[in-house]
């Protein structure tokens, strides 16, 4: 089974769609095999690769809702070694449909499944929010990375999630960890991010050795540093690889795919 | 009727939230009677005035979903002049328990109606997302500000809101109007944000004398600058008012407030 994770938070615009794109392509650029999967409506993945979907493209949408749909029929190479099913925005309707099909939540598992042999990676780009597009994600997942800005409001929906993650691995998915928060937007100077970092830190310290999806999470390192290139990089539907190699923001994604590769023992 | 404002774009984490609290808070400053309206079941307006709701608190789920319940059931005062409505995680079910209902999409716009004589501006903080909360929104105000950080990934999904509005426009509300774009988390300098601004500014251009609810839309003056003054007040219950008066968030809702108060005609 290839190494699954859902980049998940239900906080707005703190660096999901940034994170899955530039992590699974400094992970396809040292050799990993990386499927990228778009599960959010606004389909920024799909954005940031520059592709808006021809009305013949199959996406996640029919992935969820067609079964004779499977993953090869959605895939699209964005670069070598680096593959993603887009999403579109019709994926809004699907809580709706989802819910009257039996076991709604693992239907992605179920597709995806069929695909376990042809990647090493599959990162899941998740909406914001803790519907059943996000559930879906948490089902297959192995972990969790939580993106998320030093800030105060972002910190406060820490704990909904973290029980939403609880709630799945009661049930339909047992296995699943929260094994960090990667701090996106980055700024080391300011004090309230750090008073913030603190207070993440010390949140998750109280449950070391306590049976809970995220006893063992802790802060990612490195932060990804805030870096307009970033932000720049998906108006040219390039990669920050393509972009701006030499940049901060690259530099950072880098070394966090380098420290995953470690931690993972792959090849 | 008082002037009702919705704060809506489905790209998260653009200011939304920051924008009601502090736009509100001027205006009342300013000596308006202000409503604020959590329509966002993350309830970041009430943690944005340090409220947690106690177990039997009404709000804005109570408003939607009891026809017993009253606005003034259940309206705090969080300063002089501005009082708002809490929201609470529970409304993420609201999407499914108001399917229902006949009319769903009027409920809040018949609940406020009761107390138009009490406000001089109602406004609307809206979920990152085009769900029936914020087409409820759409469907009681008169006008959209739309906040966005000038980047790329964010103003792709503006034709989407656009689109949204039209339809709204068509049926539940033939008067709404787009009035602006409220830039947030600005950055001058970045010549990024000056090409996205520009791209902005054409697509807006290209509808005036159109038939469109957002015909005479146009970027809102002032942008509101990055200053993590902004970013720290919530986690003291703070308005910028409060917490940091002389900062250059607090001068850029300042001037936007002055701006509407001299626009609506406004005491
Ligand atoms: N490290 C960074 N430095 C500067 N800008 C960044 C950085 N990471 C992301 N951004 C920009 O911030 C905005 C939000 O990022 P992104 O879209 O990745 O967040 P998200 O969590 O996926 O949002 P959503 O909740 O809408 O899916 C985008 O405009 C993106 O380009
Ligand atoms: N001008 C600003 N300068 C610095 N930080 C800001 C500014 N405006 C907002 N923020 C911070 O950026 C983050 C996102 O802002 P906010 O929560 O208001 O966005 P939102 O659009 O309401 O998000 P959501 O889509 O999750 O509801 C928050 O941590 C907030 O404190
Ligand atoms: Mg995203
Ligand atoms: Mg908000």
């Amino acid at each position: 089974k290839p190494r699954t994770v859902a980049l998940l938070n239900q906080k707005g615009g703190v660096g999901k769609t940034t994170s899955t794109v530039n992590l699974g392509a400094a992970l396809a650029r040292y050799g990993q095999r990386v499927l990228l999967v778009d599960l959010d409506p606004q389909s920024n993945l799909s954005l940031h690769f520059g592709v808006e979907c021809a009305p013949e493209q199959r996406t996640v949408r029919d992935l969820l809702l067609d079964p004779e749909c499977r993953v090869q029929d959605c895939v699209q190479r964005a670069r070598p070694g680096l593959d993603f099913v887009p999403a579109v925005t019709e994926l809004a309707l699907v809580e709706g449909e989802l819910a009257q099909l039996e076991g709604m939540q693992a239907v992605l598992r179920d597709k995806l499944r069929e695909a376990w042999g042809d990647y090493d990676v599959v990162l899941l780009d998740c909406p914001p929010s803790l519907g059943v597009l996000s559930v879906n994600a948490l089902t297959v997942a192995d972990e969790v990375f939580v993106p998320m800005q030093a800030h105060y409001l972002p910190l406060r929906g820490l704990e909904k999630l973290l029980q939403t993650v609880h709630l799945v691995s009661q049930g339909l998915n047992p296995s699943i960890r929260v094994s960090g928060i990667l701090l996106c937007m980055h700024d080391g100077s300011s004090s309230h991010a750090r008073a913030v970092i603190g207070e993440i830190e010390s949140q998750l310290a109280q449950f070391r050795g306590v049976d809970v999806p995220w006893s063992g999470a802790a802060v990612l390192d490195p932060a990804v540093r805030r870096n307009i290139k970033l932000a720049e990089a998906p108006s040219f539907g390039k990669t920050i690889f393509d972009y701006a190699p030499q940049c901060p923001g690259a530099d950072d994604y880098r070394r966090l795919a380098l420290g995953l590769i470690d931690r993972w023992g792959l090849p």
